[in-house]
């Protein structure tokens, strides 16, 4: 059998976890405010 | 739920620019995702020409959006690495459109219990829900299958769930991330007073005794009934598989009332095509003969052709015997026209004939290839634990075979392979820029009722393996041999794919087993074309100009009204800016102070004139008393 090789390295990771990864912190995990709606 | 206010809806076509920083497959996948968008609502997607507003959709970190249009002209949403999924992409454009996610919706604790104490620290305002002077669930009952609900480990700081069901059989489906729902699609429909959508035609199940208003050829030798189950087969329709009692129809073509060679014509009702090129797709089943065969006609209906042409688009031949068959039909028609299924008999004694289901015509492309999986649950079983598709060849000449790997519980993986074929010497090497696209069909008898997964990746010429292979090379020079089920040797190269396509409970929903047979979908398309910049057009006297020298104060948005530029200002619950920009402001304690102060202000100045007034008319009353005695001529005075 040849090698196969995951896309995703085999975690299907949804929006908040690629986010949650990447260390941003976006509202409600994937959503970005203007500056009125920060406040 | 979405955003309520009407500045933040957008036209119902919708101006894009897919920005260079995009990787290629990403491009492709946000291409299907419009599609979607097209088959089951009313919102469409124009590259950008110059319009006020825009979406520009870049690689950024991570997948994330605004949620409505902000009407700041280029509006940026983010497609970063591992967001290139198709769902993901429906979702973040879900927001652009003014929806944020399904759990913040005011009556959520009715439907979800969140468990604040499973909740990574720091994280759980992004559980908070919102009263409905901020959100508006457009009277549609709460959706656990909506593709805006977070999934059940959303932000879990362990291994337990953080959103618990109210109902314990949706545990498992909240989060999918396959396609927009029933409920997504109404909601969306209702936000932009959706009545149509830009690619679907129709679709029929003959559950009605209308038939969809098919009609029947008076040129022929026999009509198509409409049955629930015929003796020779098959026993039940496609759409309910016999589940309903009393219900599940289908059109049959009954051999044996015929002579050999005679026909029976069922045509759709006239349709009406937007985009000039469509896609019928239907199950078949066969009960007579090998011989038997389906002709696929459509009769346009133009000035040039009056006599309404009937034109054989495609012969289905050697039909299996015994078994729903899915079929494709690439149509390329451009005038108002009818599709015609023309059954006919062909040789042998056998009774039994062709019978028609779950009909569904869209003005979208065709998939490539469709492999069939029959007994599919006895796969799950195998000792191997994967299975490879039949041999296919791309448009372009690729050779090609999909793996599906049933073995590694709960998930279900999937992974494209080339392998070597007949065009191997004619063809570029390592190939170039192949999207392929794969898709596990929800069988669901309406097209816009489905919610397959689709998953999408894309050959990169310049990809390499640890030893320095071009991923992408020759499967004659980096492959592996194998041998076809008939002895034929060839060469697979590697596999490059999903190890979680999708998991074993979600592949046991909906109808992606149906009658134990499972469909997967495959488009290989040359997307080269894609690696170029979207050409960017001047824009027009818009937010970008008109606001440039138009500068709103204290975090004021500019917006576009009838044509001027003018300030949205910011305001809270007990305090606001005004003015042209925003420049000033206001709160409630404020007006108090003001109040107070003009009220006590007009009472000083009230008593300040009353005691005026009383002082002056004090003063003339004593003026005029002391002159009307000095005047006075006194009588009976004493001499």
């Amino acid at each position: 059998t040849p090698e196969i090789f995951d896309v995703d390295g085999g975690i299907d990771q949804d929006i908040f976890d690629i986010n949650e990864d990447l260390g941003l912190d976006l509202f409600e995990g994937d959503i970005r405010l203007d500056g009125v709606q920060e406040r | 739920n979405s955003i309520v206010g009407e500045s933040y809806r957008w036209p119902h076509t919708i101006p894009y620019v897919l920005d260079d920083s995009l990787e290629m497959n990403a491009r492709g996948v946000i291409l299907n995702a419009f599609e979607r968008y097209r088959l089951k609502t009313c919102i469409d997607f124009k590259p950008w020409s110059g319009e006020p507003n825009y979406i520009s959709v870049f690689k950024g970190s991570g997948c994330w959006s605004s949620v409505g249009n902000r009407r700041v002209g280029k509006q940026e949403l983010s497609i970063g690495k591992g967001c290139d999924r198709i769902a993901t992409v429906q979702h973040e454009f879900l927001h652009a459109l003014g929806f944020w996610h399904e759990q913040s919706r005011s009556d959520r604790d009715d439907y979800v219990s969140i468990i604040w104490d499973r909740i990574i620290s720091g994280k759980k305002n992004n559980f908070e829900s919102y009263d409905d002077r901020q959100t508006d669930s457009l009277n549609v009952p709460y959706d656990y299958s909506s593709v805006m609900h977070y999934s059940k480990t959303a932000f879990q700081n362990g291994s337990e769930p953080t959103i618990v069901t109210r109902i314990p059989d949706f545990m498992d489906v909240i989060g999918q991330r396959m396609d927009f729902s029933d409920s997504d699609i109404l909601k969306l429909n209702q936000l932009y007073n959706c009545s149509s959508s830009l690619s679907f035609m129709e679709s029929c199940d003959f559950e009605l005794e209308n038939v969809c208003g098919m009609i029947q050829s008076s040129e022929d030798s026999a009509d198509w009934q409409r049955v629930s189950q015929v003796p020779e087969g098959p026993e039940s329709d496609h759409s309910n598989m016999g589940r309903c009692k009393g219900s599940g129809f289908f059109m049959h073509f009954n051999r044996s009332s015929v002579n050999e060679g005679a026909t029976a014509m069922l045509g759709s009702r006239i349709l009406y095509p937007k985009r000039g090129f469509q896609c019928l797709q239907f199950f078949l089943y066969n009960s007579g003969s090998e011989y038997d065969q389906l002709n696929i006609y459509v009769r346009e209906y133009s000035a040039a052709s009056v006599n309404r042409t009937l034109t054989l688009v495609e012969e289905i031949k050697d039909v299996p015997i015994g078994s729903w068959q899915l079929y494709h039909v690439t149509l390329k028609v451009t005038n108002k026209f009818r599709v015609v299924f023309g059954g006919v008999r062909g040789a042998g004694a056998s009774r039994g004939g062709l019978s028609i289901d779950d009909i569904n015509l869209s003005e979208t492309q065709c998939p490539h290839h469709v492999w069939h999986i029959r007994n599919f649950t006895q796969l799950i079983g195998s000792p191997s634990g994967s299975v490879y598709s039949p041999s296919f060849y791309s448009s372009k000449g690729y050779a090609f075979q999909i793996r599906l790997n049933l073995s590694s519980l709960p998930n279900v993986g999937m992974y494209f392979h080339l392998i070597s074929g007949a065009n191997d010497d004619q063809l570029e090497w390592p190939c170039p820029w192949q999207q392929v696209t794969m898709t596990i069909l929800d069988q669901n008898p309406d097209i816009r009722q489905r919610m397959s997964n689709k998953r999408s990746i894309t050959t990169d010429p310049f990809m390499t393996t640890g030893n320095g292979d071009y991923f992408w090379d020759r499967p004659s020079k980096v492959g592996v041999q194998d041998f076809f089920p008939n002895g034929t040797q060839f060469q697979r190269g590697r596999g490059y794919g999903y190890s979680v396509f999708m998991t074993h409970e979600r592949l046991k929903s909906r109808d992606f087993m149906k009658g134990d047979d499972v469909y997967i979908l495959l488009t290989v398309e040359d997307i080269s074309h894609l690696n170029t910049t979207q050409n960017e057009p001047t824009p027009t006297l818009g937010v970008n100009d008109l606001c440039t020298n138009f500068k709103c104060e204290n975090d004021g948005i500019c917006i576009l009204h009838n044509g001027k530029a003018e300030c949205r200002c910011p305001s809270g619950e007990d305090w606001w800016y005004m003015g042209e920009r925003c420049e000033k402001r206001g709160s409630t304690r404020d007006t108090i102070v003001i109040a107070v102060s003009s009220t006590v202000a007009v009472f000083a100045v009230m008593l300040v004139i009353t005691l005026v007034s009383v002082y002056c008319t004090r003063k003339k009353y004593h003026q005029e008393t002391s002159s009307k005695t000095a005047n006075m001529t006194l009588e009976n005075q004493h001499a």
